[in-house]
């Protein structure tokens, strides 16, 4: 018996970083 | 604190699976700049900002590099902890790391060296004005 195998799949933004100021101007 | 090694995302790992914002899906040693700049297009709220490396430091925890940016048109000043491994899309270079060798070790993802005058691809909330 062969299990299915679930391919995971990640969203494009998560491999950018969140670069956002703490403090805006 | 820090983002830690440990928990550095498997999307990172050469021949991850990446859904773009349009649909496609793509491995990630395959994604170019156009890719990420055509999903910040088709999805609310997210805009991308070009953040350039003007410093890179060891940080104060052990096994990590302090990165510093300045983000978007208003030039914020931004430092993130990384692990050295961890990678960045600069424009029209790829995926860059403050260790490339670490990156190809534990993702097998091929990778430049990231350094001060690189413009990494980041994102932020779309101004709602």
């Amino acid at each position: 018996n062969v299990e299915p195998r679930s391919v995971a799949v990640f969203p494009w933004h998560s491999l950018v970083p969140f670069l956002a100021p703490s403090q805006p101007d | 604190p820090p983002i830690t090694s440990s928990h550095l995302p498997s999307h990172f790992m050469k021949g991850a699976i990446i859904q773009l914002a349009t649909g496609e899906l793509k491995r990630v040693e395959d994604l170019q700049t156009q890719d990420f700049v055509r999903s910040a297009e088709v999805s609310g709220g997210l805009k991308i900002d070009s953040s350039t490396v003007v410093d890179i430091q060891e940080s104060q925890w052990p096994g990590f590099v302090l990165l510093h940016f300045v983000v978007g048109e208003q030039q914020s000043k931004v430092s993130i902890e990384v692990p050295p491994e961890h990678p960045f899309f600069v424009y029209g270079q790829g995926w860059s790391s403050c260790s490339p060798g670490r990156t190809a070790q534990l993702f097998s993802l091929p990778c430049h060296r990231l350094q001060v005058g690189d413009v990494c691809i980041s994102i932020s909330l779309q101004s709602l004005n």
